[in-house]
């Protein structure tokens, strides 16, 4: 990616980061719809030989070859009984049975978490730099797993069951489904497994934002990803009639509109259809559109697909306008007419304008890249949102990492747009999604591993959170792009990665597989559904408590019944909750202090003891908190943090609160 | 509608293999021969999971499940792109 490692602070002092060499050691297993192989990204120049650990293979397939592999591409393999079984025999003649990504995403999350640095890279000169992944010198193994009609449980859970085998370190998965019972979801399955074995398995969190509860992938022992921005953005200008300019958001790089004012038309009234605005293809009436600017609003179908309806009907540009949903997020798309993507309070201004006009007129300008955007990070409007509907007790997101508008590779089998009308060919693409967050994760989670090859990736997960940051350098908190509020907790979990930081981060919470049974036990599992999950036989005792809120994580999640109102009402006693937890001292011998703030008066919090010394590493250390919270109305929220530091390190968790 | 059939992921208990068989791959066989003749085993799984992929009916799959060793059949979820 460009900027990104800049953004994150990858580009200071070398000395920081872990020698390439280690890094080369370190293979990162995407599970996605494969891979480009000819892409700069994938160059092994400077790399030395394939890891001695490594037991994969380069799978042949249509044009797909053992030399298409290499060493930064180590490995290769594709699954698709699954898909076969349910969508019958593959087309070659529309997608290629083989590691070959004929779609692109793969080739975007792959080369986002460990592409080789490509200079001069850019779209149509638009975020051009050096691309590089998280982690440029980690190896590459590609698991297609996803088709033109989806990605299957069975293909997933295969592709899983031999990236294992194979010996990744890291298993990075860009896609997820509902959210069923961890052991009725195959992604979870594999994932416990992985993580036994000591694989780091990171997951996208879902676009599903930003409504709350619409988080995918919520394994505990899953590290959850959730989008943020980043300081780039890509400014388009539109100019009304009347003279107002606003800034919308654009990567078309064709002929610019001229600088003279065009006509502008709202999509609603040149349409004869009730959802007329949305531009859903065949909706537009092309004597009413016909040569000018249609304000097509988001949603119903895509955002480039909507360029593509509006081209057809003989539009000469588009305005993209965001509704209530998205609030003022402005994602830019590769368009293939003139076209500005608008957030919802220009939206409106320009449809009142519109209206209140005989003979409203308009133009774009051509489009640009912009640095040193602020505020940054922004969490994306798309990036699904907590609480954990499935366990509530586990505070997800975790973390959030730039998921907007970022620049990697891409395939050659299709244009920017993925539309089939689109012949451009691109080697770098710029998308958005959690998609795009989560192999950033992975990246900097193979970093880490290189650093420290004995921290297991609860260890990792635990750096990456405890010193992830939640406010800007002026103390407020992150922006939530969507409401233009602060972030909370369920928005950003810990906050934003900062990898430097995490490479150091004094203290961790470990969490070892016994403590995954211990939560199985928890959640109240049979020992068959036990053993679904882990292959293991494990009762859990009878004489034992086992509670959801002990398992050593990183963060908190309170969920709170409120008294029934018969019982409940005035005066009603406050509840009283104990949390346990276990830092491990990854750092020099120190004394750490613990520090809590919140915005909520009506949970008291109190940590014992209040001061932890540790003398030698991996020394463990326990604490626990006790939170008094009195009752609040049933669906209450709030939300505090918990810090430990030793004026050098600061361990942060935040703490979500819920009342039901 | 009861002769469609759907990908199952069937989670078998290893120490619960009967004696007759030398490997479980023959064990897995021979209880997917036992509720269908034609159905095929898509893949086996022996890391991340015990057991193996198939096609079943939904009265194939209810047959499967009650048999020794069989952990859970759980019906295949489809996953997408974020």
């Amino acid at each position: 990616t460009t900027r990104t490692p800049e953004f994150l602070g990858l580009e200071k002092s070398v000395s920081f980061f872990p020698a390439s060499v280690k890094v080369g050691e370190v293979i990162v297993g995407v599970l996605d719809t494969g891979v480009w192989p000819e892409l700069e990204s994938f160059d092994d120049t400077g790399l030395g030989p394939v890891p001695v650990s490594w037991k994969g293979e380069c799978e042949v397939g249509k044009n797909f070859t053992s030399s298409s592999c290499n060493r930064k591409l180590i490995g290769a393999r594709y699954f698709s009984k699954g898909y076969e079984a349910a969508f019958g025999a593959i087309d070659e003649s529309q997608e290629s049975k083989s590691p070959r990504d004929d779609d692109g995403h793969g080739s975007h999350t792959s080369t986002t978490a460990a592409g080789s640095a490509v200079t001069g890279a850019s779209l149509f000169g638009f975020a051009a730099g050096t691309a590089k992944g998280m982690a440029a010198e980690a190896r590459v193994a590609t698991y297609k797993v996803c088709w033109l009609g989806g990605c299957f449980g069975s293909d997933i859970l295969a592709a899983m069951d031999k990236a294992i085998e194979d010996g990744v370190n890291v298993l990075s998965l860009s896609l997820g489904g509902s959210s069923p019972d961890y052991y009725r979801d195959n992604v979870a399955i594999g994932a416990f497994s992985a993580t036994a074995q000591g694989v780091f398995v990171s997951c996208s969190a879902g676009n599903g934002g930003p409504s709350s509860g619409s988080l995918s992938n919520v394994a505990p022992w899953i590290t959850t990803v959730g989008a943020g921005t980043l300081d780039r953005d890509f400014p388009v200008y539109v100019t009304l009639g009347n003279g107002k300019k606003f800034t919308g958001q654009s990567l078309y790089n064709g002929k610019p509109l001229s600088d003279s004012l065009i006509p502008i038309v709202y999509a609603a009234h040149a349409s004869n259809s009730t959802s007329g605005s949305l531009c859903l293809t065949s909706t537009l009436n092309p004597a009413k559109v016909a040569g000018k600017i249609v304000v097509c609003d988001r949603g119903g179908n895509s955002r480039v697909q909507k360029g593509l309806v509006v081209k057809d009907a003989g539009g000469a540009g588009m305005i993209l306008a965001n509704t209530e949903t998205y609030g003022e997020e402005q994602l830019a798309d590769a368009h293939l007419l003139p076209a500005a993507a608008v957030g919802q309070k220009t939206g409106d201004a320009i449809k009142s304008y519109i209206s209140s006009d005989a003979n409203p007129t308009a133009t774009i300008s051509a489009g640009t890249t912009r640095l040193g955007v602020q505020p940054s990070p922004l969490v994306a409007a798309f990036s699904s949102r907590g609480p954990n509907l499935l366990t509530p007790q586990i505070l997800k997101p975790d973390l959030i990492a730039p998921g907007v508008n970022i620049l990697a590779g891409w395939t050659g089998g299709v244009g920017p747009t993925g539309l089939d009308s689109d012949k451009r060919h691109v080697a770098f693409n710029i998308i958005s999604g959690t998609s795009m967050s989560c192999p950033h994760i992975s990246g900097l989670a193979a970093l880490l591993k290189a650093a420290h090859p004995d921290w297991s990736p609860a260890v990792i997960r635990s750096a990456l959170m405890t010193t992830a940051y939640s406010t800007y350098k002026t103390g407020e908190a992150i922006q939530d792009v969507s409401s233009g509020l602060p972030s909370t907790p369920f928005d950003i979990g810990a906050g934003h990665v900062n990898p430097t930081a995490a490479l150091d981060p004094g203290l961790v919470y470990d969490a070892t597989i016994e403590d995954y049974f211990a939560f199985l036990c928890a959640l109240n599992y049979s020992s068959f559904q036990i053993k679904v999950i882990s292959k293991k036989d494990f009762t859990c005792s009878g004489n034992k408590n086992y509670k959801l809120e002990d398992l050593n994580y990183p963060s908190f999640a309170v969920a709170l019944e409120t008294p029934s109102t018969k019982g409940g009402g005035e005066g009603t006693a406050p509840t009283t909750v104990k949390y346990t937890r276990t830092l491990t001292n990854k750092g020099a011998p120190s004394t750490y202090k613990v520090s809590v703030t919140s915005k909520s008066p009506s949970v008291k919090i109190m940590v014992e003891p209040e001061s932890l010394s540790f003398a030698k590493p991996n020394e463990q250390k326990s604490y626990t908190v006790t939170f008094v919270a009195s009752a609040m109305p049933s669906g209450s929220e709030s939300f505090a943090r918990l810090e430990w530091s030793d004026g050098k390190h600061n361990v942060g968790s935040p703490i979500a609160f819920t009342w039901t | 509608a009861a002769q469609k059939k759907k990908t199952y992921i069937i989670h078998m208990d290893r120490t619960n293999m009967p004696q007759a068989f030398d490997d479980h791959f023959q064990w897995y066989d021979s209880s997917l021969k036992s509720v269908s003749d034609s159905a095929q085993t898509l893949y086996y799984y022996n890391t991340v999971a015990h057991g193996f992929s198939t096609r079943l009916t939904v009265e194939e799959a209810k047959l499967i499940e009650k048999q020794q060793g069989i952990l859970a059949v759980i019906p295949e979820l489809k996953y997408d792109l974020h």
